[in-house]
């Protein structure tokens, strides 16, 4: 069954999140 | 190409006076004209009506069918927003069309699913020091975060309503809470006791950096995982409306007690104290409860994604310790040695459901006819699918005895239907089958031991270069090994383009999801595991769909989906690198194989698949005397040459 894509606020948050932690 | 859409009568047309609604469209005009007189009653000038339920649920009951029973429409996944003068529903691409078909005018249809587009339209709709309605129960911690986010400096208030408004509206129609026994899974079906992943849970919080006295479960598989219960409340997903509230010294379940019989009552130790006896609340005291807990010197964790506000709003600030998933959301999405041989024992029933649709294909267009009128029983002719449930009646008379029904409703789709990557067929919207179409079917079980989910493609004549998807699917399993140090940690979104390459290559894709973790004997989408910006990084002993797709809107759909689980990969250099090992054996249509497209490791790669699914199922199917499934297994899995 085909899931859902989540939507693009949540991409940016874990976008940072990970732009983040490789910076750190 | 194009998409055929003019002079399509099956979706609404709200552009042409008198406006053109299909058979399919509900009438909603009485549902919104109740619930505007509630909102009215309480000062709102727009409401809210999410998908889910208390739970954060995907899949829900019946009695918490709101959007639909307000909307019309009845997909999975989106949000409706009432205002005194306009109504709109938000769902993504796997549902507009399914949205067309089944609302009225008085629906608009956003074709976005974030909740900043839903603020963008309230704001133009609602006037300054209007106030928008909520149901507190009915949001997450994140998803209200988000709105109260978008609201803030708006001049618009948002407000909790603990009364849902649309129940209101719904009144005595609305069906009420389930009520079946709940019972415990036989030992040989679970991964481990309730008693040892109790004493898992307690170790994870004793050891948590902020030491949190009591860990708060909402989702309703936590619960079912956690005790080894299971029961029937929402359709396909064997769980129970329920909560747990587990401290360092005592294990509190909201439930319904007389769902319980004595033999599960002494299963889960309710005539006791202590620490490791569970005591039974009512399922409506949860919020009182966990208030009261929180009076005292304690601090409590909760899984932001799956609590709701309602009871978030209850505990104090200073007592909260936060994260993305509760421990076990994490624990459950990592299947022990146990757990992993029972869900793999599960996908090795699943062939003889998808052996009948290839028959089809090698025996013709009349035998059709005549294999789903004897197969499917209640078949009246030629049509897609399972209307009037086939599927799930073929998969409910499986004479196994942990065999629980279908784990979703089954997707079964020819032609331009199959574009809908959700379509399933009803009285009044099937098609006949063609062997100059594809068919396209998705289906899944519930068993005791694990939950399943694959999805097949066919074509009965001759496809077209263009349909041919082979390559994308190979890459996407087959040649991908990623890195599990910890420097990067590799998340299924990073590995996911390899699915979609294929397609990208040529200025294509679809839109929905690359893949979603799976349960035993538990949901069919079991989050956090997949591929998507949510999602937890992938570690070895989670299970993962895989289910490139794609869509020509109006004239045919192809998905192939497999699960897989994450294992290490042999590399020359042993212990960094993760890859999949599939565990659907079910093989792929031939015809929609074009071989000179896949280089040799791929070619090796389906071989090897192809070698493993004649091991695996094989004497299976030899066991259980199905020699016609045999005989179309050794034919579907010879070896491919370029």
């Amino acid at each position: 069954m085909a899931p859902i894509t989540t939507s693009l606020t949540s991409m940016w948050v874990a976008f940072t999140l990970a732009i983040l932690s490789w910076s750190s | 190409p194009q998409p055929g859409y003019l002079g399509r009568e099956d979706v609404r047309n709200c552009s042409t006076n008198p406006p053109h609604l299909p058979v399919t469209a509900a009438n909603t005009t009485i549902q919104l004209a109740a619930l505007r007189q509630w909102m009215q009653a309480w000062n709102l000038t727009a409401y809210i009506v999410p998908d889910t339920d208390a739970h954060m649920s995907e899949y829900i009951g019946k009695h918490d069918e709101r959007r639909a029973w307000i909307s019309g429409f009845t997909g999975s996944a989106g949000t409706a927003v009432v205002t005194m003068g306009k109504a709109a529903v938000w769902t993504d691409s796997r549902y507009w069309t399914q949205a067309d078909r089944q609302m009225d005018c008085n629906w608009e249809l956003k074709k976005e699913v974030s909740i900043s587009s839903i603020v963008t339209w309230i704001l133009a709709e609602v006037p300054a020091g209007g106030h928008v309605g909520f149901d507190p129960f009915l949001l997450s911690v994140d998803s209200w975060e988000n709105y109260n986010l978008e609201f803030q400096d708006s001049n618009r208030r948002l407000v909790s309503v603990p009364t849902n408004l649309v129940d209101l509206a719904w009144g005595s129609d609305r069906p009420p809470m389930p009520s079946q026994p709940i019972y415990a899974l036989p030992k040989e079906f679970t991964g481990s006791t309730w008693q040892e992943k109790v004493s898992t849970v307690r170790s994870y919080m004793k050891n948590h950096a902020m030491a949190p006295t009591g860990l708060l479960l909402s989702a309703l598989d936590e619960t079912a995982w956690l005790f080894n219960l299971r029961s029937g409340d929402i359709p396909y997903n064997p769980f129970f409306y329920s909560y747990t509230l587990l401290t360092d010294s005592s294990i509190r379940l909201f439930v319904n007690k007389s769902r319980f019989s004595l033999e599960t009552l002494q299963y889960l130790n309710t005539s006791c104290s202590s620490p490791m006896c569970v005591q039974l609340e009512d399922y409506s005291q949860v919020r009182d409860s966990v208030k009261a807990y929180a009076s005292g010197n304690v601090t409590i964790l909760i899984g932001l994604s799956y609590t709701t506000y309602g009871l978030y709003e209850v505990i104090p600030k200073e007592k909260l310790v936060t994260q993305e998933y509760s421990p076990v959301m994490l624990m459950k999405a990592v299947k022990n040695s146990r757990e992993q041989a029972l869900l793999k024992a599960s996908h090795i029933r699943e062939l003889p459901f998808f052996s009948p649709t290839s028959k089809m294909e090698a025996e013709g267009q009349e035998l059709v006819t005549m294999i789903y009128s004897s197969l499917y029983l209640s078949a009246p002719s030629m049509v897609t699918g399972q209307s009037w449930g086939r599927w799930g009646l073929e998969r409910q008379m499986e004479n196994e005895s942990f065999s629980s029904g279908p784990s979703f409703e089954t997707i079964s789709a020819s032609g331009l239907n199959a574009a809908l990557a959700h379509y399933s067929p009803t009285k009044d919207l099937h098609r006949k089958l063609s062997s100059d179409e594809m068919y396209l079917v998705d289906s899944g079980g519930q068993y005791w031991d694990g939950t399943t989910d694959i999805t097949r493609t066919v074509h009965w004549g001759t496809p077209t270069a263009f349909q041919k998807v082979r390559k994308a699917k190979v890459d996407s399993l087959g040649s991908i090994q990623w890195s599990r140090s910890n420097l990067f940690s590799l998340s299924g979104r990073m590995v996911e383009a390899f699915a979609r390459r294929a397609l990208w290559e040529v200025g294509l894709n679809y839109g929905h999801g690359t893949g979603h973790g799976i349960g035993n004997f538990l949901c069919v989408h079991e989050w956090p595991v997949g591929f998507q910006s949510n999602n937890i990084a992938m570690a070895k002993g989670m299970f993962t769909s895989i289910e490139p797709g794609y869509y020509q809107d109006g004239e045919f759909g192809i998905r192939l989906e497999d699960v897989a689980l994450v294992v290490e990969a042999k590399t020359k250099h042993p212990g960094a690198y993760l890859t999949f090992e599939v565990v659907s054996f079910v093989p792929y249509d031939r015809n929609l194989i074009d071989v000179s497209l896949l280089s040799p490791e791929q070619l090796q790669y389906l071989n090897q698949y192809y070698q493993t699914i004649r091991e695996k199922v094989g004497p299976e199917l030899q066991r259980r005397q199905l020699l016609e499934e045999f005989a179309w297994l050794e034919q579907h899995t010879q070896p491919l040459s370029a």
